[in-house]
């Protein structure tokens, strides 16, 4: 159901989202 | 003193995205990413959609912070 995807996931991709770019910082150079 | 800390982590965070150097992120800085994280182009534009707040085609500094701290339930 795409309909549900986009509201339930939305908060959990921004999590997803600073995860990354935080692991990213302090990741690999 | 974890607003502070916080506040300087979204500003880093912000600059990774903002790679001009503009002072604001647009959607196509955005989606630019996907090279570098592991999200589609759907997943890049939704984070864009839910961080924007006026509709105004671009992410200000203050906004992607309020994000951020929204999500760690911080009031930044």
């Amino acid at each position: 159901d795409p309909n549900m995807k986009a509201g339930a996931t939305s908060e959990g991709v921004l999590a997803n989202f600073f995860n990354s770019l935080l692991s990213k910082k302090t990741g690999s150079p | 003193d974890v607003q502070v800390e916080m506040l300087e982590k979204a500003r880093e965070l912000f600059q990774l995205c903002d790679k001009d150097e503009k002072g604001f992120i647009t959607k196509l800085d955005m989606q630019r990413l996907q090279s570098e994280l592991p999200l589609t182009l759907e997943q890049l534009e939704t984070v864009f959609d839910s961080l924007e707040q006026n509709n105004n085609g671009y992410l200000t500094p203050v906004e992607f912070s309020m994000g951020l701290g929204k999500l760690i339930g911080i009031d930044l």
